[in-house]
C-alpha cells in the first residue's frame, strides 16, 4: 500500500490475547522466526507503546492493511488459521501488503473467470490503480504466500483463476512459505539491509569460498571441487544439474595418513542472540572411521583471548550419499565456526566432503528423518510408513505416520508411543507442540520454502469412549512390533491428510537425489498458557481480577505483580496505577503554553520592578551632587 | 499389525483461509482484510 502513515516499525510490538489457542500462540511465535530470519521486521512483546497489534482469536482469520494508528490493532487468528503460512499472510497484511492478483498489472497473468465466481462475490476479485498499490517493480509473483487459490470464492469446482502460463495453475494460492518476491518487496518496502537471525549461507559455488579459510595447523588442506571420483559425482548444490560446475568443498583422506587432519574455519562473524543453528551436508568417499569436527572459536569482547572449543564429533558417517547434518552452537562472542576432518583407520579411496552450508541465529530441529528413494516409495503398493522411534526433550517417545496411500494428498501423522521414561512423565501429554517440516533443500535458507505444520497436545482432549486422547500410549493405544521384534504400544495418530499435494512435493527442492528430509521438534509450550503461569497462591487471572484496569486498559504480570498496559491512540492516552487519567497531545500544549505565559509574565514584573527601581536611584543622584559643584571651563 | 486410529486435525475439513472466513459468512474485504477509511474510499 502506498503511502508512509501505514509503516510500522522495524519491531512490531504485539500482544497475544489470553483468547488464542496454545498451538496458535507457538504458530505465530514461529512466524515471528521466519521474519526474523528473512527480513528486518522483528517482533517484540507489547510494552506501552502507542500502537501495537493483538492477535487474538476471532471470527476466522483476517487483518488491515498496514498501521492503522488506531493504538490497538486487531489481527484474529481464528479456529482453522493455526497454520505457520496463514499468520504469515496475516501479518504481511498489516505489514502493508494487498493480496497479489490485486496488483495493477494482474490481467497480464491471470484470467478471472466471473461466470463461476459466488454471485455477489465478484469484487473480491477488484484489482487496483497504481496509485493505490506500488508492486515495487517486482515481477507478478504466482508463488507469494499472498496469492488467492485457483478455486477461491468459487461456486463450484472449476477455478475462478487461470494463469496465463499454465505450469503455475496448482503454484497459486500454495501457502508454505514467503516467496522469493514477497521477501524482495517486503524488504524494499522496510528498507531492510540486514536480518535478525541470518548469519551465513555458502555453497562454494564462488571461489571466494564465502571468505572461508584454511588452517596453517594442520596436515592437508580442503579443496574446491565440483566431483571427487570415488564420490560424490556432483555438489549438493546443484545435484548435477550443471555438469562442470557446483562446487563443494572436500578433504582427501585417502592422501594422507591415519590422524591427519584439515582445517577449514569460517569468516569471523557476530552474533545477536547467543544461540545458533549450524545445518550443512556432508558427503563420505573416505574410511568408515573418518570424522569431521565442528568447534567453535570465540574471541573475547576485549579481543585478547581466543577459545577454541569443540562442539560436536560427527563419526561413522553414511557413505554413498549426501547427508543432512544439525549442530547446535551457542556462541555469545564473535566467532568462527571451524571445520576439521580427521582422517581415521582403514582404508580410503576418498574423503569427506561438505556444501551448502547454512548459519543462522535460531533453534535448530530435534530429529532428523532422512528417507531415501523417495520416489520409489510413491509408486509402492503399501504407502504408508512410521518414522523410526524418537524422543522428545521432555521425554515423550513417539513417530511420525506418513501417508503416501491417498495420492495426491500426503499425510503426516503424530503419534505417542510407548517409552523409557513413562512412568516419569505426565500423562495426559499436556502441551507439547510438534512441528513437522518437509525440507525444501534450496542451498540457500533465505530462499527456501518449506512445507511446515504444528500440532499441540491438549491434556484435556478425549475421543469417543472417554479416554483422553494423549495418554499414556500403554494405556490407551495398540500394541506393535518393530522391525527388530521389540513390542510396543502406539497411541491414536493425530495430524494432517493433506500436509501437502503430490505436486507440490515435485517442486522446488523437496526431493533432492531422490532423498526426502522430514525436520521434527516436539517442545514444551505450557509457558504459552498464561491462564496457568504457576504462582505461590494465586495465578494470573486471580491477581487481575482483584486489580481492575479502567479505560480497557489490559492487566498483566510484571515481576509477580498485576499491572496496567493502558490504552493510547496517536494523540492521547490514558495513565495512572490503573489508567484512571487520560492524557492528549492537546492538554500537553495548554500546559506548555500556560507555562510559558506564567513565565514570560513573571519575567516582565521582576523587569519592570527593576526598571523602576533604578529609575528612583538615578533621579536622586544628580541632586546630591549638584550641591558643590563648581563649573569651570565647561566648554573648553 | 493393528493400525490405530489416526484423526484430521482440521476434522477433514483442508481450508484455505477464504475458505474459513467463507463458511463463518464473514464479509471481509478480498475474503480476508478490514478496510480503514482512506483504503474503504480507494476502494
Amino acid at each position: 500500500i502506498i503511502g508512509e502513515r501505514y509503516r510500522w516499525p522495524h519491531t512490531i510490538p504485539y500482544v497475544l490475547d489470553d483468547s488464542l489457542e496454545m498451538n496458535a500462540r507457538g504458530v505465530i511465535l514461529k512466524a515471528f522466526e521466519r521474519y526474523r530470519l528473512k527480513s528486518c521486521i522483528d517482533f517484540k512483546p507489547w510494552s506501552g507503546e502507542p500502537n501495537y497489534i493483538s492477535v487474538f482469536k476471532g471470527n476466522g482469520c483476517w487483518s488491515s492493511v498496514g498501521k492503522q494508528l488506531t493504538g490497538i490493532q486487531e489481527l484474529s487468528i481464528g479456529e482453522g488459521c493455526d497454520k505457520i503460512a496463514t499468520v504469515q499472510h496475516e501479518f504481511l497484511h498489516a505489514l502493508g501488503f494487498w493480496h497479489e492478483q490485486s496488483r495493477s498489472d494482474r490481467n497480464d497473468y491471470v484470467s478471472i473467470i466471473w461466470n463461476r465466481i459466488i454471485s455477489g462475490k465478484e469484487r473480491n476479485f477488484d484489482f487496483y490503480d497504481d496509485q493505490v498499490i506500488d508492486s515495487m517493480n517486482v515481477p507478478y509473483d504466482y508463488s507469494s504466500v499472498m496469492h488467492y487459490g485457483k478455486t477461491a470464492f468459487g461456486n463450484g469446482s472449476e477455478p475462478t483463476i487461470i494463469t496465463r502460463v499454465p505450469d503455475f495453475m496448482d503454484v497459486i494460492g500454495q501457502r508454505m512459505d514467503f516467496s522469493d518476491s514477497d521477501v524482495l518487496k517486503l524488504n524494499q518496502l522496510y528498507n531492510c539491509s540486514s536480518s535478525l537471525s541470518f548469519m551465513e549461507s555458502c555453497d562454494f559455488e564462488l571461489g571466494n569460498v564465502c571468505g572461508m579459510i584454511q588452517s596453517s595447523a594442520d596436515s592437508a588442506d580442503w579443496q574446491r571441487l565440483s566431483e571427487v571420483s570415488e564420490g560424490p559425482e556432483s555438489d549438493h548444490s546443484n545435484m548435477g544439474r550443471c555438469r562442470g560446475s557446483g562446487f563443494f568443498m572436500h578433504f582427501n583422506s585417502s592422501s594422507v595418513n591415519e590422524g591427519a587432519t584439515a582445517i577449514l574455519e569460517s569468516r569471523i562473524l557476530y552474533p545477536k542472540r547467543g544461540f545458533q543453528c549450524l545445518q550443512f551436508f556432508l558427503y563420505n568417499s573416505g574410511s568408515e572411521d573418518d570424522q569431521l569436527n565442528i568447534y567453535i572459536r570465540e574471541y573475547s569482547t576485549a579481543h585478547l583471548s581466543r577459545t577454541l572449543t569443540l562442539v560436536e564429533q560427527i563419526k561413522d558417517i553414511p557413505s554413498g550419499s549426501w547427508q543432512l547434518y544439525h549442530i547446535t552452537l551457542n556462541a555469545t562472542n564473535k566467532f568462527r565456526v571451524v571445520f576439521e576432518g580427521v582422517r581415521g583407520a582403514g582404508a580410503s579411496l576418498g574423503g569427506l566432503s561438505i556444501d551448502d552450508i547454512n548459519l543462522s541465529e535460531t533453534r535448530c530441529p530435534h530429529h532428523v528423518w532422512h528417507i531415501r528413494n523417495f520416489t520409489q516409495l510413491i509408486g509402492s503398493p503399501n504407502g504408508s510408513f512410521y518414522s523410526p522411534p524418537f524422543y522428545s526433550s521432555k521425554g515423550y517417545a513417539f513417530q511420525i505416520y506418513l501417508n503416501l496411500d491417498s495420492l495426491p494428498k500426503i499425510g503426516m501423522y503424530f503419534h505417542l508411543i510407548s517409552g523409557a521414561n513413562d512412568d516419569q512423565l505426565e500423562w495426559p501429554c499436556p502441551w507439547q507442540q510438534v512441528t513437522i517440516t518437509i525440507l525444501d533443500q534450496t542451498p540457500d535458507i533465505r530462499q527456501r520454502m518449506s512445507k511446515q505444520q504444528s500440532l499441540t497436545t491438549d491434556p484435556f482432549l478425549t475421543i469417543d469412549n472417554g479416554n483422553y486422547f494423549w495418554d499414556r500410549p500403554s494405556k490407551v493405544g495398540a500394541q506393535v512390533i518393530f522391525p527388530n521384534g521389540t513390542q510396543f504400544q502406539r497411541g491414536r495418530g493425530r495430524g494432517f491428510p493433506n500436509f501437502m499435494s503430490q505436486e507440490m512435493l515435485k517442486s522446488r527442492d523437496f526431493i533432492k537425489g531422490d532423498d526426502v528430509y522430514i525436520l521434527l521438534t516436539v517442545e514444551d509450550i505450557s509457558h504459552l498458557n498464561t491462564q496457568n503461569d504457576p504462582l505461590p497462591t494465586l495465578n494470573v487471572n486471580d491477581l487481575c481480577a482483584s486489580f481492575r484496569c479502567e479505560n480497557d486498559g489490559i492487566c498483566i504480570l510484571q515481576n509477580g505483580k498485576a499491572e496496567c498496559r493502558c490504552r493510547s491512540g496517536d494523540d492521547w492516552w490514558y495513565m495512572g496505577e490503573r489508567c484512571e487519567k487520560r492524557g492528549s497531545t492537546r492538554d500537553t500544549i495548554v500546559i506548555a503554553t500556560s507555562s510559558t505565559a506564567a513565565v514570560f509574565a513573571l519575567m516582565l514584573i521582576i523587569t519592570l520592578v527593576s526598571v523602576y527601581c533604578t529609575r528612583k536611584k538615578y533621579r536622586k543622584e544628580p541632586s546630591s551632587r549638584t550641591v558643590n559643584t563648581i563649573m569651570e571651563n565647561q566648554y573648553a | 499389525m493393528p493400525t490405530p486410529e489416526i484423526f484430521d486435525v482440521d476434522n477433514g475439513l483442508d481450508r484455505d483461509i477464504f475458505d474459513i472466513n467463507e463458511d463463518l459468512g464473514l464479509d471481509l474485504f478480498e475474503g480476508d482484510i478490514i478496510l480503514d477509511e482512506i483504503q474503504e474510499r480507494n476502494a
